[in-house]
């Protein structure tokens, strides 16, 4: 039978072809367990058909119509909830971008934010004409105080959201921003402000695509 | 030196076996969402003299077949080996608690051959 250190070198040769650095934690121990996205329940399910059918090439996201292996949900690490600025709420998100390994070339970025007001949104204000006012920016310098702060960000984004019952949501293309934040000391993350309506919950996930060139040869090969 | 011909049992003839990997006997249904477990088959089975077209022996492989037959003692037989495989998608936490979906290429043995 095999030692309990052969089958240790041998889990890690396999986590490492997997591109683990070791055995993930169990999820029973983490503090929130995290709800897998419908999307990628979705994707799941049509890799596995088009599998059976084999008309997949595992080297393409379908989905996304781009090439890669590897789909992330990435989650916002930015600190603290939604803090009152000048004209409305503010949220600081951060997307950690040391996920993806060097080898590994991205070939998407899609901010995905979810505003969801539930219960509170009352049925006048959906009725209503009025939208959620959202300026997204990319924080381009540590963060300042006072008016410095409003210099070191640039605009990515500025939209008013239809409100809807339940949930409303915002996409929008980051890939060459998330390419830079791989640089080191470039990720400062971004700053999201909402404007007019007041206290809706925030989810953001950056979606990611990246390919692994050395786990992913071509099918003509 | 005559070639030897020994009876080898269509059973023991190399082709892909059934093997399902539940990821619960590695220690890995705490991380992996999905699939719980797949269908990985394995080769196994002696590559025989004369190789028949179905085994997908390699011209170097036939020889090896006939030098083997010759002297079974110091040449091995070929081995049987996977010649295709297919990849499986799997979901999973990764360390920093993001979901991840990642398509690994050859992952199940579809075709065996004698190498």
């Amino acid at each position: 039978a095999p030692s309990p250190g052969d089958l240790n070198a041998q889990e890690r040769l396999f986590l490492s072809s997997l591109g683990l650095s070791s055995r993930p934690r169990p999820a029973d121990s983490r503090p929130q367990r995290r709800h897998v996205p419908s999307a990628l329940w979705r994707m799941f399910r049509s890799s596995e058909h088009r599998k059976k059918a084999q008309d997949s090439d595992p080297c393409t996201v379908a989905e996304y119509g781009v090439k890669g292996n590897i789909i992330r949900y990435v989650q916002d690490q930015g600190e603290g909830g939604e803090v009152p600025s000048w004209n409305g709420l503010e949220k600081q998100l951060f997307f950690n971008m040391s996920v993806l390994q060097p080898v590994e070339q991205l070939t998407l970025a899609r901010l995905e934010v979810r505003f969801h007001w539930g219960p509170l949104l009352s049925s006048e204000l959906l009725s209503s004409d009025r939208g959620l006012s959202v300026t997204l920016y990319r924080v381009i310098r540590a963060t300042l105080k006072g008016a410095d702060r409003q210099t070191n960000r640039r605009l990515l984004l500025s939209q008013s959201v239809q409100l809807q019952p339940e949930s409303t949501a915002v996409t929008l293309d980051l890939t060459s921003v998330a390419e830079s934040w791989r640089k080191p000391g470039r990720n400062y993350g971004l700053v999201l402000e909402m404007l007019d309506l007041s206290l809706p919950l925030v989810q953001s996930s950056l979606v990611l695509v990246s390919l692994n060139p050395e786990q992913c040869r071509s099918r003509q090969r | 030196r005559s070639a030897v011909h020994l009876p080898v049992s269509p059973s023991n003839v190399c082709r892909a076996r059934r093997l399902y990997i539940d990821f619960k006997d590695v220690g890995w249904q705490d991380w992996i969402i999905a699939p719980q477990g797949y269908m990985a088959n394995y080769c196994h089975g002696e590559c025989p003299f004369p190789l028949s077209e179905t085994l997908n022996g390699t011209n170097h492989a036939i020889l090896q077949t006939l030098v083997h037959s010759l002297d079974p003692q110091g040449t091995p037989q070929p081995c049987c080996v996977p010649i295709r495989l297919s990849p499986i998608s799997m979901l999973y936490y990764d360390n920093n608690d993001n979901v991840v979906l990642r398509h690994y290429q050859d992952m199940v043995v579809d075709e065996c051959g004698c190498r």
